[in-house]
């Protein structure tokens, strides 16, 4: 592991009790390969090397770690600082009812799910929660999200007559208003960040029914393009957060130090499983022990 | 002397930068780099466009080697099984290929054999509906070995040439769904000798070095015979299908760029290098 391999390089180099920027450039090519292979994107880990290495520089070894401990120990603490801190770590449901819930993100990275998941969480604090999907290009897609709606007992609407995207948004809000629902969970089509005229679509559902929360829903095993897409739809919308999902898998997720680094915006969810109560607040120290492997 | 080195050192962290954000993979692309280095060295290229062409030649070789389509013969009855983890474009893929394969003439037929999932029977129904090729399905939640069954006895009632099998989404570290997954194979290969004949991974294009354990373990558990690699007509390069050209001996055979019928291509080693390196 990269504790082992810093362990490795630092026993060949005269250990003096303190880290300087000769004892500790091999430690950070470790580093660096080691983030690269996390999927974390190459600028962002330029970035946070450069950051990591001015921070170890004439830092004092602790008695009780070796200098690769300390080493991994300020990297470490670096990606937990970075992807944790200010920023509200759940949903900003306000008293103006219902709160609308915006999922967006790439195809297949699990919004239609998590829709669910997110109703599941809210109903369990005992909001009134509704689901909405505004997916007329998929192919049933509108049927799976009623279907895993109806098993759990959240409202699920589906305004008739129309095959408008933004239409069947702004009439649920209407209807999830009258009906007393606290919370409308927005399930949108998958989409293309390039794709100008979907996103567009995005930006007309967003001024037709103002969100209270927008949600990038990205899948943990992205790669390097994790940077483009959190960019283009931040840009697009000034999202509120981020869920991860598929983190059940073995996927390193340095995704998620690229979403973070480009939007500025908090991981708020992890997607676990298949299930509707597959879902977890983020933490960013299991996160970052995740990321370095 | 002095100045080429200095273009050198430029060149190859851009050409560095490049390979590792088509999610190449930094170790494989230090390895292409230091290759490059050592050419320039010894034969004291100083031009970039050369050392370009060098590298682009170097992975056109290694994918052209995966080239390969499917060759399906017109008789009997050939069986493909799809597989790949949760939303890689499974199931969108067997509606391309099904309607690829009936515009060649062949008869096809769909097992919806994911039992699973919310709706994963309508939606493959609807690709079903929309190419005119019948699905062969059970409820919800049924076993998908039994749904299979079902329709290879029907596939060959119907003298169908070929059937293509959707199966759930399955993250490949979850041992009784690799288990399923395996359990469908030995019941195929009982009721048809050789089958399944084809067993096509699907990948995410956006996806990145987790595509790696991915191939390995879907290869460890039923033995892939066929890539496809979605989505591409996305920002993502998709590089890793590098890697995974050069450390399996797996034929890739398709790509998808978009979500339409029509959005399936075979696979080509000179677009794939043209559209990384532009
Ligand atoms: N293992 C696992 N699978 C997940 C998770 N979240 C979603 N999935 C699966 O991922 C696949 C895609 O999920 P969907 O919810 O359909 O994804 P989507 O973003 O709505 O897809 P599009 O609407 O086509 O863009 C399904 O098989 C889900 O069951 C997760 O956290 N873990
Ligand atoms: N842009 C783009 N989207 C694609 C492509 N292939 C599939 N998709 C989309 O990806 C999403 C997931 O596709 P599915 O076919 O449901 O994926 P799947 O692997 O069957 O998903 P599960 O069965 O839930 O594991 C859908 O929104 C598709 O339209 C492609 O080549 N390009
Ligand atoms: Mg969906
Ligand atoms: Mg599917």
């Amino acid at each position: 592991n990269l504790t082992e391999k810093l362990d490795g390089i630092f026993r060949k180099l005269k250990s003096r009790g303190r880290l300087d920027e000769e004892n500790i450039r091999e430690s950070l090519k470790e580093i660096r390969m080691a983030l690269l292979e996390a999927d974390v994107n190459f600028r962002v880990v330029k970035d946070f090397v450069e950051d990591v290495r001015s921070r170890a520089v004439g830092r004092e070894v602790l008695e009780s770690l070796t200098p690769g401990q300390q080493v991994v120990k300020i990297v470490h603490d670096r990606l937990v600082e970075l992807m944790g801190g200010e920023g509200s770590q759940w949903l900003k449901l306000v008293d103006r009812f219902p709160n609308p819930v915006m999922l967006v993100g790439l195809q297949g990275c699990g919004k239609t799910t998590s829709a669910a998941k997110l109703a599941r969480l809210t109903m369990e604090q005992g909001r009134r929660t509704a689901l909405v999907s505004t997916d007329v290009y998929r192919p049933a897609a509108i049927d799976q999200l009623r279907v895993l709606g109806e098993s759990l007992g959240a409202g699920v609407l589906q305004p008739a007559d129309t095959e408008d995207p933004v239409d069947i948004a702004r009439r649920a809000a209407a209807e999830a208003e009258s009906l007393g629902y606290e919370v409308l969970i927005l399930d949108t089509a998958g989409r293309l960040h390039v794709d100008q005229a979907m996103m567009d679509e995005l930006q007309r559902i967003k001024s037709a029914i103002n969100p209270s929360e927008i949600l990038l829903v990205a899948d943990a095993m992205t790669g390097q393009d994790a940077v483009q897409v959190a960019q283009k739809f931040n840009e697009a919308l000034a999202i509120d957060g981020v869920i991860l999902t598929k983190m059940d898998g073995d996927a390193r997720g340095g995704a998620a130090l690229s979403l973070r680094a480009v939007t500025g915006k908090p991981i708020k969810f992890v997607g676990v499983g298949e299930k509707a109560d597959a879902l977890e607040v983020f933490h960013p120290e299991r996160m970052a022990s995740r990321i370095l492997g | 002397l002095f100045g080429e080195k200095k273009i050198g050192a430029d060149l190859f962290e851009e050409l560095e930068e490049m390979l590792v954000t088509a999610d190449v993979g930094p170790a494989f692309a230090a390895e292409l780099i230091d290759e490059m280095k050592e050419i320039a060295k010894r034969s004291e290229l100083g031009s970039p466009d050369v050392l370009r062409t060098i590298l682009r030649d170097n992975i056109r070789f290694i994918l052209k080697q995966r080239e390969a389509p499917l060759d399906i013969p017109r008789d009997g009855l050939y069986t493909v099984m799809v597989v790949g983890v949760n939303g890689t474009g499974k199931t969108t893929t067997i509606g391309k290929i099904a309607n690829e394969l009936k515009s060649r003439g062949h008869s096809v037929m769909l097992a919806a054999a994911d039992t699973f999932r919310a709706a994963a029977i309508e939606q493959l129904e609807a690709w079903g509906e929309r190419a005119g090729i019948p699905v062969i399905k059970q409820k919800m939640g049924a076993d998908p070995s039994a749904v299979v069954f079902d329709a290879l006895q029907a596939a060959r009632a119907r003298e169908a040439g070929v059937l293509l099998i959707d199966t759930a989404g399955r993250l490949h570290t979850k041992v009784n769904l690799m288990e399923e997954l395996k359990k469908v194979g030995r019941i195929m290969g009982r009721e048809v000798p050789g089958a399944p004949h084809e067993v096509l991974l699907v990948l995410d294009a956006t996806t990145g070095q987790n595509a790696v354990n991915q191939a390995r373990m879907f290869n460890d558990a039923i033995g892939v015979t066929g890539l496809v690699l979605t989505k591409l007509d996305g920002t993502a390069k998709g590089g890793i299908i590098i890697r995974l050209a050069r450390e399996f001996d797996i034929p890739i055979r398709y790509i998808g760029i978009g979500e339409k019928m029509d959005d399936l291509r075979p696979f080509d080693s000179k677009e794939f290098v043209d559209a990384l390196m532009g």
